[in-house]
């Protein structure tokens, strides 16, 4: 009976002992709802997107919402002062959540989005981010592979292009980019572990 | 959310959204 979801995309890490695990999850998904649907038109908004079969519009969102939310929500997780702020609005630190049972996900979610962060990249470079994070061809499940991977070399090209433009004199802030990606895919199995240890309980 | 089983319900938020939910769109 875990009292606890240590998660920043609900609205408060306490859980209701009264609450049984359904409620739990219900209140938690009401939670989170609105964000993935933001992600969702976000994705809509993505030039190509909806060209892709539907099928493979749902594997992407489905398989890259986490991370496309990791990049958005970089900045609930201050490095400075080491606290994560829930979407209920209030400020945790580090210790508080390693008491409520936070483990290595937390440590390296403050590692990703301080790296993330110092990057300073503007809100277009990092619109173009979140579409290059999120149209991965190699996803599981995608049935039209080249739509997919033909979408994503296009915008990746416009990233690079775009980065290039924006920051002449630092050229490595687009590898440095790139190499964000497989952080996040880290990130996102040892969430799905997390999610899944969860669940068992 | 890779949520493979769909515990979150990821997907149906995910297809709702995707087809525009008229039912949750305000006037």
């Amino acid at each position: 009976n875990r009292m606890h979801l240590v998660c920043p995309m609900n609205t408060s890490p306490h859980v209701d002992p009264q609450k049984s695990g359904h409620e739990v999850w219900e209140e938690f998904s009401h939670s989170f709802t609105p964000a993935v649907r933001e992600v969702v038109e976000f994705a809509k908004k993505i030039p190509g997107f909806r060209d892709l079969t539907q099928h493979d519009q749902v594997s992407l969102l489905k398989a890259g919402t986490f991370e496309v939310l990791v990049v958005r929500f970089a900045s609930l997780f201050d490095v400075t002062d080491r606290t994560v702020t829930f979407l209920g609005g209030k400020k945790y630190s580090v210790d508080t959540l390693r008491a409520m049972g936070a483990g290595d996900l937390l440590n390296s979610m403050f590692d990703f989005s301080e790296k993330l962060i110092n990057l300073g990249l503007c809100e277009e470079e990092m619109s173009l981010f979140t579409a290059v994070v999120l149209v991965s061809a190699d996803r599981s499940g995608i049935e039209n592979v080249n739509s997919v991977e033909a979408l994503q070399e296009t915008l990746i090209r416009a990233l690079r292009s775009l980065i290039t433009k924006n920051h002449p004199n630092e050229s490595a802030i687009f590898t440095k980019l790139l190499l964000k990606l497989p952080d996040l895919r880290s990130l996102n199995n040892m969430h799905s572990e997390e999610l899944l240890a969860f669940k068992v309980h | 959310f890779s949520d493979p089983a769909n515990n979150l319900g990821l997907e149906d938020i995910i297809r709702k959204a995707l087809m525009g939910n008229l039912e949750e769109r305000p006037e």
